[in-house]
């Protein structure tokens, strides 16, 4: 463990408390994609499939455990809870164009050809392009609450700090996994116009322009 | 360079 490492985990469970409370409190879920929530729950789901045969230790369980049962949550509240308020119309990214070529990536490109080493390919690769439903929502809707933006803001930050875990592990510890840092390279790529509007429009205004 | 076998990472 080191110091990118926990910051870039604490980042993202910052960013999957905050769109859960975000949700709960407003009793809302107005410019929040379900389906990226779901593409999240996937990733946890066949990522973490190791809390049934592996312990390492009580913080990556932990950790594990609450990252999955708020990613269900937070569907749940999408879906079930407050459903009225789903903005379907906006959200209409066709994650079978992600899912199919992420699943095939999954199979030809991975480590070891074993059914848990390729769902945890798929999750990594996943993971990377889980957002952008969300990202074409926005820019479809033109605008995201500033909360959203946090939420994004936390979610983009936490990739960037694997990177440099990934650099510091490489550089002390030898550990290298180029299928974690091409799917972490391309995650963060794909936030950086969300950054760059985040910082530069950072506190202006309630609604947040992006642009499309 | 080795690419570690247990997944210690979330």
């Amino acid at each position: 463990m080191n110091v990118f490492r926990l910051t870039g985990d604490l980042s993202h469970l910052a960013a999957i408390i905050i769109l859960l409370l975000k949700i709960w409190k407003s009793r809302s879920c107005a410019g929040i994609s379900g389906k990226s929530q779901i593409l999240f729950a996937v990733v946890f789901t066949t990522r973490y499939l190791d809390l049934l045969t592996s312990f390492i230790s009580l913080y990556n369980t932990s950790m594990k455990l609450i990252y999955i049962g708020c990613a269900y949550a937070t569907v749940y509240l999408i879906y079930v809870k407050f459903r009225a308020t789903y903005d379907g119309n906006h959200d209409s990214f066709r994650v079978e164009f992600l899912v199919v070529p992420v699943g095939g990536l999954a199979v030809l490109i991975n480590h070891n050809f074993s059914l848990m080493e390729i769902l945890w390919t798929f999750s990594i690769y996943l993971e990377s392009v889980a957002i952008l439903p969300q990202l074409f929502m926005i820019s479809k809707t033109g605008e995201a609450e500033t909360i959203t933006t946090h939420y994004l803001f936390c979610l983009g930050l936490y990739r960037a700090l694997y990177l440099l875990n990934w650099i510091w592990r490489y550089y002390f510890e030898g550990f290298l996994d180029m299928i974690a840092i091409f799917a972490g390279l391309v995650q963060t790529v794909l936030y950086c116009d969300f950054f760059y509007l985040y910082v530069t429009k950072g506190g202006k205004d309630r609604k947040k322009v992006m642009l499309p | 360079v080795f690419q570690q076998m247990e997944k210690d990472e979330l």
